[in-house]
């Protein structure tokens, strides 16, 4: 499971 | 990109132009809470930091541009162009009961232990609460302009069609962030009573009024 630190959402 | 968080983020952006617009257009903050506005300033800085340090899209860089400066000119629009009319006795919710907690809280549950990653982090609890000078300053004065209520509604949307967004992309990205899943469901719950008055009273033509 990925986490979302790409940080792409607002 | 899904149609969740799309709408969310149109929904997000409606609210900021509502607000601006009711600001401008009536010459008159009267109803806004100033410190709401600053602490959603406070939240879009120490979140969109990433804007000098790792480019995602055109419309990544463009939506956060537009938060902080629209969030600026907000607070710029109340506390100086149309000062005369903020409800500053009414607006007197403590700003520090919620930055500070949200500190405290970004400093021991975040992923990792860097300037950058305990800003966001903080930025995501800050978000969940920085409504709720406003929903006293409401609760206080015990109603609400009805385009004050379409900006709550709209800010209120946003979060909650994140948490579809979230739902989705664990799914079918395999993506998953508690930090912003409990947060952002924290932060749709605080809208849930305005929610219920806004749908039997705003949207049957009649103004947002709490009952006694």
């Amino acid at each position: 499971l990925k986490s979302l630190t790409l940080k792409d959402e607002l | 990109m899904n149609i969740f968080r799309l709408t969310g983020d149109l929904a997000h952006l409606t609210a900021i132009i509502i607000l601006l617009l009711k600001i401008w257009k009536t010459r008159s903050c009267s109803g806004i809470s100033g410190k709401s506005q600053i602490l959603f300033t406070v939240v879009y800085i120490t979140r969109y930091l990433d804007l000098f340090t790792n480019y995602i899209s055109a419309y990544n860089t463009l939506m956060k541009i537009i938060f902080v400066v629209s969030s600026l000119a907000t607070v710029f629009l109340i506390y100086f162009k149309f000062k005369a009319t903020y409800d500053r006795n009414h607006d007197t919710f403590r700003m520090e009961f919620l930055i500070i907690p949200s500190i405290i809280l970004a400093l021991l549950i975040r992923h990792e232990f860097t300037v950058m990653e305990v800003l966001w982090t903080f930025s995501i609890y800050l978000e969940a609460v920085a409504i709720l000078p406003q929903l006293f300053l409401v609760s206080k004065t015990g109603e609400a302009e009805t385009i004050t209520s379409h900006y709550l509604f709209a800010l209120g949307s946003y979060r909650g069609l994140y948490l579809l967004n979230w739902i989705w992309r664990y799914y079918f990205e395999n993506f998953l962030d508690w930090i912003s899943i409990v947060a952002g469901f924290v932060q749709t719950v605080l809208y849930c009573d305005f929610f219920y008055l806004y749908v039997t009273r705003v949207l049957h033509g009649r103004k947002l009024r709490l009952p006694a």
